[in-house]
């Protein structure tokens, strides 16, 4: 049987920090990129 | 951040990149729109300035902080990006705003758990001084759609962030809008007085009425009044939970003949974009044959009194109940808004009243679910409700689903839905994007905080089953019935089951009165589709280019059956050649004129040097001939 409604989320509400860290990034405070090479605080 | 190298422009130059979603296109011009109506910031496609944001697809959601004056300064919105808060929340980044839990003065507010943070991840938990970072005099925001929320890092399912007043908890990291502090400070920031779509916004608390005039050419007046006896008892505003406050105005059409009107007109307002949105709430307690007739009172050079003009006759007003309506405008000269109660045939032992009035120049939503009786639906098992069945411009006919079946979240989806004009539309359904909004209720427009998700119809999308997912719904879709026993076919569902929490939906005014509104727009998006805008003339060029490749940035195109490149330029600076090989700039030509000029200089005063010396041997040649004819008396006499 056809499911009645397609999530696009799947259920899950992500948060902007939640998506970033999935993809693995490492960003400076999760969403931040920083000029030069090194994203994260030193 | 501080250090005004950091500020942009009030308006800012952007680029959609080809790389977006469909989705994301329409969510970040719908972001734009709430910055135009909140701040005054504007966005406007990138013309050649020197510095401008481009929106890209990358991996994630990512901004840079503040103006890094680098040209093209890039924002991804990445896949599951595709949310307005996330895009209004990365472009407060590139604006100049850091998050909001790293203020220097963060530890009075909140407490970081630390043994709670993601092992290497405690970075992130920074805060700055106030050198670096500027609060602008605004308290800290548990509100801001810039704060981390509470799980932001965790290592287990514990927040890491826990609020000092604890009915913050779920309040942080909530990403609805712009919160009343986010505008304060980005108000504060970019020095802002006025914006660019906001006109008025009244709820008629105050006694002056926001300039609005009783018109001296009707037989009835509108009147300020906190309640009347046939109804409504409170306003709108407020529903009567402040005493001695809570005003509406009202038109009383039980004391006048049939027939009589009542002009209520706003002060003169300026409009900038050409269209605009009325939005009111109306409670009639009349007659079901009072009418209200919007006008616009128009000036303009040849006409100083006005030409008064009907918008849009509002009749049959339900009795008894506030009822949100919408009103499209499309003036262009100075104007006012016109309120005219008319009295109708029938008895009647009240009459009409409007409260909460927003006018904006914005586009109106296309249709509005008004949910009447919200919170017994709230904790009930299996309660979906459906929306009416509305049409889109383009003729789809569709319905909104919301599910409250879910103990914590509230679901939305679009479903496509049979309709009348099925056999002239394009299936399966091309880029159509719908938005759904949860409407914020309060009386201010500027102050609102709604939720809002869109989804896009992808053409090419499959079902599990194999069948093109916005395929004709009386093709794919299932057997449904309306309360009227009409049967139709519903597609299947698109949306997030995740739309909002129970205890968010219980904050703010999104629930007013037992009331809720869905607000509902579904457009089509094709023309941002650049792909699919010119697919012949696209499949010639990509045959003609194949063999040639512009540089730096330049664009192949075909003119007259000859592959060319078109070179990127800007203000001061442009690329030119056959490949945009060759860059020019103002600055070399200055060079180039002032070398020009150094080396005429210097030319004309070799030749004025070589011509006095010469000219000076000749002469010292005369002279010293002279001189041996002379004596030295003559001489001494010359």
């Amino acid at each position: 049987p056809t499911p009645e409604n397609f999530d696009v989320d799947d259920g899950i509400n992500q948060d902007i920090f939640d998506i970033n860290e999935d993809l693995g990034l490492d960003l400076f405070e999760g969403d931040i990129r920083l000029d030069g090479v090194q994203e994260r605080n030193s | 951040i501080t250090g005004e190298r950091y500020r942009w422009s009030h308006t800012i130059p952007y680029v959609l990149d080809d790389s977006l979603e469909m989705n994301a296109k329409g969510v970040i011009l719908d972001a734009f729109e709430r910055y135009h109506l909140k701040t005054c910031i504007e966005f406007k496609p990138w013309a050649g300035e020197a510095n401008y944001i481009s929106v890209f697809k990358g991996s994630g959601c990512w901004s840079y902080v503040g103006n890094r004056h680098v040209g093209k300064q890039e924002i991804s919105i990445g896949t599951n990006c595709d949310r307005i808060a996330t895009v209004q929340h990365e472009f407060l980044h590139a604006l100049g705003f850091w998050h909001e839990q790293s203020r220097s003065d963060r530890d009075d507010y909140v407490s970081i758990i630390w043994d709670r943070i993601n092992s290497g991840k405690e970075h992130n938990f920074n805060t700055y001084n106030d050198q670096e970072s500027d609060s602008l005099n605004v308290p800290y925001d548990y509100t801001s759609v810039m704060h981390y929320s509470k799980t932001a890092f965790q290592n287990g399912t514990e927040p890491t962030i826990v609020t000092k007043i604890p009915e913050f908890m779920d309040v942080i990291g909530q990403r609805l809008d712009f919160s009343d502090y986010d505008i304060l400070k980005l108000n504060r920031l970019y020095n802002c007085s006025s914006s660019l779509s906001f006109m008025d916004s009244c709820n008629f608390e105050l006694e002056n009425v926001c300039g609005m005039i009783q018109s001296s050419a009707d037989s009835a007046d509108w009147q300020r009044v906190s309640q009347v006896p046939g109804g409504p008892e409170n306003d709108y505003s407020n529903m009567g939970q402040c005493k001695g406050s809570g005003f509406f105005m009202h038109f009383d059409s039980s004391s006048v003949n049939v027939g009589a009107t009542a002009l209520l007109e706003s002060r003169i307002l300026y409009p900038k974009r050409g269209f605009q949105c009325l939005q009111f709430y109306l409670y009639n307690s009349g007659n079901e044959q009072d009418q209200l007739n919007i006008y616009i009172r128009e000036y303009s050079a040849g006409n100083v009194n006005g030409t008064l003009t009907l918008v849009e006759e509002i009749k049959e007003i339900p009795i008894g109940s506030w009822k949100l309506y919408h009103v499209t405008l499309k003036v262009t000269n100075k104007f006012r808004v016109v309120f005219g109660g008319i009295r109708g045939s029938g008895s009647s032992s009240g009459g009409l009243s409007i409260d909460d009035v927003n006018l904006s120049e914005t586009q109106c939503p296309h249709h509005v679910w008004h949910i009447k009786n919200f919170t017994q639906f709230i904790g009930s098992p299996n309660v979906n409700l459906y929306s009416p069945p509305f049409y889109s411009s383009k003729g789809y006919a569709f319905q909104i689903q919301l599910t409250l079946n879910n103990s914590t979240n509230v679901g939305i989806y679009f479903h496509l839905i049979s309709g009348a004009n099925d056999d002239q539309l394009q299936w399966p359904c091309p880029w159509q994007q719908a938005t759904m909004t949860l409407l914020d209720q309060n009386s201010d427009i500027r102050q609102r905080m709604s939720n809002q998700r869109s989804i896009t119809t992808d053409p090419s999308m499959i079902s599990d089953n194999g069948n093109y997912f916005w395929d004709r719904p009386s093709k794919v879709g299932a057997l449904a019935v309306f309360t009227n026993g009409t049967q139709f076919r519903r597609g299947v569902g698109f949306g997030t089951s995740a739309f909002i929490t129970h205890e968010r939906l219980q904050s703010r005014d999104f629930i007013k009165g037992n009331d809720v509104y869905i607000l509902s727009t579904v457009e089509d998006i094709s023309h941002l589709n650049s792909i699919q805008m010119e697919p012949i003339i696209s499949s010639i060029t990509d045959d003609l280019c194949t063999k040639v490749s512009c540089e730096n940035d330049g664009i192949c195109t075909v003119h007259n059956n000859k592959a060319e490149c078109r070179c990127p330029s800007g203000e001061d600076w442009w690329y030119m050649g056959e490949r945009c090989e060759k860059r020019g700039s103002t600055r070399d030509t200055i060079v180039i004129a002032a070398s020009s000029a150094a080396a005429a200089f210097a030319l004309m005063l070799i030749v004025t040097l070589v011509s006095v010396y010469y000219t000076r041997r000749k002469y010292r040649k005369k002279t010293s001939s002279n001189t041996t004819n002379m004596s030295p008396e003559n001489q001494h006499a010359f």
